[in-house]
């Protein structure tokens, strides 16, 4: 991701743009020159979020503030807190309600108006959609704001969820699932809504597969780096996390946090969190949908995995590795970090990938003792229902709903290994969960680290514990469910950079689709004979 | 332990639209009512009395609501917990 730093010649008279590396990083802050989102180059190309609508579904947005006002969507927004039409926060002594505001300003902050910095995607549209600011939070109200005007709203960031406490298993409820399927397949005229999450904030007791927001394979859940690459001592890793932006980390540096609007016209150094992650990460997204209106929720995603670069981001626990397919991924960091520059590019040429299909790869029922030392493994093998018409040639996300009772929830250890070879970490060990009864019932851990990959053959599950006391417990249901597609999604693609990682996938897919036309027409030689 | 209940309700209807629902809920006493967008006779009526959470279920509003003619189901909704990241 190296560019020559003084080939940008982006002038914002924006007091706080200098500050803002996750924009454009020249090392300051003690941060590492050229770690940052690359935002640079898709301005430079004119793509800046113009006629696209951000939501921020949070604690509502000062929609009066000077470097948020021009860029507010009254129309698109809603306070489904005090059921009114205004979402201004509601005042707290503490500064509270600040959160909405200050991703707001991540996203759709006005460019060179010389108030405090400059969005991801400043000639945006931001609405505001205040849920988060009443005594309970409700099925109802999380369904009504994730609906709130699909045809209007392009997407929808939310850095909230279930508590972090690394004891939680929880996520969307009926209705929001129902009203997130219907987003994805009638939002946007039917390109599908485009959700955006921060992973948690859990840290390294938590594991956001435990969340079903950030796992769900409707939302583009992000992770975050700090401004020198490694990891926030926030941050959660699990396997359904597609990519990362930045945000503050462990550095003492008072500059290194995100900086952005604040309430009542003010502006901030500190915004901080995955918070601060997803809403970068929706900019992102912006720019890209601004390239190209027709990306469907799903081309989103693939831009994504294809786009995002290792960079110089570096995680100290889990190595980065490449699945079946020689997509790069790590455990923590998903593909990369987003890369706004490529991605527009990639945008402005792409091909709506081929329809999508589910499988079901197959299914073990029966209770499985798992052994207080070692592990139980388990193995599927499946033919991706190849002959059917609902047949899985290239993955997108991989499902294994799992039912598991374990005396200590919290220690147990999940990892799945595709037929290609690629390990995902399922779950891993929540020395603070010590739930002996609930356990996980029919709960869809899912892993986007298989992407692109051929799913026939053997699946293998791996469940253990990983405490230090001996636990018992049982694995009551392992089932596989397969989504992709049945044609080639990057063999129509346009590659202009024989580097890419398109480039690559695109070689691999026709290489594959020979041998398979050429084993096919010996089959149908050799039937004949 | 047990739910939290809060004075927001999921109202589904036989038939009739919002201009029902907004009078049904004017008649039993909610501040207003809202279509939900992804369903077809699905609505939110909220704010029945001052907004607080209950252990009880409202007795009052939901049994009578529920007997009206054009209602078919009515749902409390549950509280629950989401944190800001």
């Amino acid at each position: 991701g190296y560019r020559e730093i003084n080939d940008i010649d982006i002038n914002m008279n924006d007091p706080l743009f200098t500050k803002q590396w996750y924009l454009i990083n020249t090392g300051q802050a003690d941060g590492t020159p050229g770690l940052d989102l690359n935002v640079a180059e898709a301005w430079e190309l004119g793509y800046t979020g113009n006629g696209v609508t951000i939501a921020i579904m949070d604690d509502g947005i000062d929609y009066l503030h000077p470097d948020l006002a021009s860029n507010y969507n009254a129309e698109a927004s809603y306070d489904f807190s005090s059921n009114d039409p205004f979402p201004y926060p509601r005042y707290t002594d503490d500064w509270f309600n600040s959160h909405g505001t200050r991703c707001a300003g991540e996203v759709s902050a006005a460019a060179n108006n010389n108030i405090c910095g400059v969005g991801v995607a400043y000639n945006s549209k931001v609405a505001g959609i205040r849920m988060l600011d009443q005594p309970f939070m409700t099925d109802i109200i999380e369904a009504s704001s994730i609906s709130h005007m699909p045809q209007v709203i392009d997407i929808y960031s939310a850095s909230w969820g279930p508590t972090d406490d690394g004891k939680t298993v929880d996520g969307p409820r009926e209705l929001t699932l129902q009203a997130m399927a219907d987003g994805v397949n009638k939002g946007r005229g039917g390109k599908g809504s485009i959700y955006v999450w921060a992973s948690g904030d859990g840290g390294s007791y938590d594991d956001c597969n435990c969340d079903g927001y950030a796992s769900s394979m409707w939302t583009i859940s992000i992770n975050s780096a700090i401004n020198d690459g490694r990891t926030a001592l926030y941050d959660e890793s699990c396997s359904s996390t597609l990519a990362s932006t930045f945000s503050n980390g462990r550095k003492s540096n008072p500059e290194a946090g995100v900086a952005t609007t604040d309430l009542y016209g003010n502006c901030t150094l500190r915004h901080s969190g995955t918070s601060a992650a997803a809403p970068e990460a929706a900019g992102v997204f912006a720019l890209a949908l601004e390239a190209n209106p027709g990306l469907t929720w799903r081309d989103l995603q693939h831009l994504t995995v294809l786009t995002s670069k290792r960079n110089q981001l570096h995680d100290e626990v889990h190595k980065w590795r490449r699945n079946g397919v020689g997509l790069e991924f790590n455990h923590l960091f998903g593909y990369g970090v987003l890369d706004a520059g490529s991605m527009v590019k990639m945008a402005k040429e792409w091909k709506t990938v081929p329809e999508r299909f589910h499988c079901i790869g197959g299914s073990i029922q029966e209770p499985r003792k798992i052994p207080s030392n070692g592990k139980l493994i388990l193995t599927l093998t499946t033919d991706a229902c190849e002959g059917k018409e609902n047949f899985v040639r290239y993955l997108e996300h991989v499902q294994a709903v799992i039912t598991v009772n374990a005396t200590r929830r919290g220690d147990l250890n999940l990892n799945m290994t595709s037929p290609m070879g690629t390990k995902s970490i399922l779950l891993s060990r929540r020395p603070r969960d010590d739930d002996s009864k609930v356990g996980f019932d029919k709960w869809p851990f899912m892993t986007t680290h298989t992407w692109g990959e051929d799913p026939r053959g053997t699946w293998v599950l791996e469940i253990g514990f990983a405490g230090s006391v001996p636990e018992r417990g049982v694995l009551k249901e392992w089932t596989l469910m397969l989504h992709g597609t049945q044609s080639a999604p990057y063999i129509d693609q346009i590659v202009r950079d024989y580097q890419s990682k398109l480039a690559m996938s695109k070689k691999k897919e026709l290489e594959e689709e020979l041998d398979e036309a050429v084993e096919r027409s010996l089959k149908s030689l050799l039937s004949k004979n | 332990q047990r739910p939290v209940l809060t004075d927001h309700f999921l109202v589904e209807l036989h038939e009739g639209g919002e201009e029902m629902a907004n009078q049904l809920a004017e008649e039993y006493g909610f501040s207003g009512s809202r279509k939900l967008p992804f369903a077809d006779n699905l609505h939110h009526f909220f704010g029945s009395g001052p907004p607080k959470s209950r252990r009880r279920r409202s007795v009052k509003n939901r049994e009578h609501l529920e007997i009206h003619p054009k209602v078919k189901n009515v749902i409390q909704q549950e509280g629950f917990d989401r944190k800001k990241r």
